[in-house]
């Protein structure tokens, strides 16, 4: 199976040919496709093999195929609805009023939150009003939402797995800095960051060191 | 050189080992953080090793020390200086009054827009007021800035690339959703809260396929 450094590459590859489909560009090849993301060219080619992307030697990849093709493989031919919990605090209301998620076809769908002071407020006519977290088993199953997203302090998440486990869902994004691990229900992605900080003060430190 | 994943497992590490530490644990084996963290414990020694920590046979590794050591390893003695770009919008707000940067020694110094909206807004003590965008290269060397954030639109990024160069600033951690290179002078940690929906959205695929 691909490993999840090559998935996440993926990303950056369709982001980049549906720039390139946009100026009207029709093939690329892995030299040009490496050189622009500064990536090694036997990597790309290495990461597109897995999914059977060899390209025409000399010729190279056909941009609108090769983005096709990853749409395809990242499951984003459909539209996936998120829910955010914690939509009432400071993170949750950025994420919940960002509108470059539905260009990529995610859309915020419900919102949730224990805060009696936030619960009824409306973000965005998509997402509706923030409901009670109580009731995210129920609200999960009825607008078919699919991936959570955790932005609730790290001691709340003890206090919701419960809720989660029940609600079905099988995908979520955990922001709070406490490590959720995936069961063979739920896939986590555990986004810390802080933890994108200290790898940068890593780098500064060697600077340092000389 | 250590890779990039192990540098952040390190991060992953040194939250589970303060935590331990705070209980009064005082050592740990390298199976019981492996088991803790859904990680493979050879995968644990192997990242260890690389910094020289081997633990003792049978005994596993000093929680004080390896915390120690980590904290130096990724430089987080001391306090590192962080400046916003783009403090007025919902992320960079969102990001700049956020508490748990301190706690792990970050400490958010200057906010910056160029919207005169905001300008001269101030949103904590500690960053003082939004600074227009043009003083950024006189304000990070006065407060000895280390790292910018960057929550701009994506179109901004090239706007302000010549004067976040001028600014001397060795790391940068970049929201936007532009793959903005890393040069022998800038070291640059690119997140794309989109790719972590995109890559959940992929194992969401592989279960529909069954
Ligand atoms: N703000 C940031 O920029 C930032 C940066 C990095 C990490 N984080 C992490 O993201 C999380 C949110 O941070 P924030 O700054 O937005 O905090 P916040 O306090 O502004 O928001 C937290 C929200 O979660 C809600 N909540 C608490 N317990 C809940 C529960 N049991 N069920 C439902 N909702 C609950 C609160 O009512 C509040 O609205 C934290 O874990 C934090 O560590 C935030
Ligand atoms: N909000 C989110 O949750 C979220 C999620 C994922 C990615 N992002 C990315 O983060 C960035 C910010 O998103 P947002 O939702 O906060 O947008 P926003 O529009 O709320 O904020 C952008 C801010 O940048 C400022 N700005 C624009 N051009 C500038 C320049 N040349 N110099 C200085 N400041 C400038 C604007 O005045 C504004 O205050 C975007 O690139 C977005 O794609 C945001």
């Amino acid at each position: 199976a691909p490993p999840q450094a090559t998935i996440r590459r993926l990303s950056v590859y369709l982001r980049y040919l549906s720039g390139l489909e946009n100026d009207g560009a029709k093939v690329i090849s892995s030299q040009d496709l490496a050189g622009y993301l500064a990536l090694n060219p036997a990597q790309v080619r290495k990461d597109l093999a897995y999914f059977g992307e060899f390209g025409k030697r000399g010729v190279g990849y056909s941009v609108k195929k090769l983005r096709d093709h990853i749409i395809k493989i990242l499951g984003l031919q459909q539209v996936r609805k998120v829910a955010i919990i914690g939509a009432g605090g400071r993170l949750g209301r950025a994420l919940a009023l960002y509108t470059g998620f539905e260009k990529r076809n995610f859309k915020v769908s419900a919102l949730f939150d224990n805060d009696p002071r936030v619960i009824g407020t409306v973000l965005s006519a998509d997402a509706g009003e923030i409901c009670p977290i109580e009731n995210l088993p129920r609200i999960v199953k009825d607008r078919n939402i699919e991936i959570l997203i955790l932005t609730v302090p790290a001691q709340a998440i003890k206090e919701i797995y419960d809720l989660i486990m029940l609600s079905g869902v099988q995908a979520v994004l955990n922001f709070a800095p406490f490590k959720l691990i995936s069961n063979e229900n739920v896939v986590v992605n555990n986004v810390d960051l802080t933890t994108e900080l200290e790898s940068l003060s890593y780098h500064l430190r060697l600077k340092e060191a000389g």
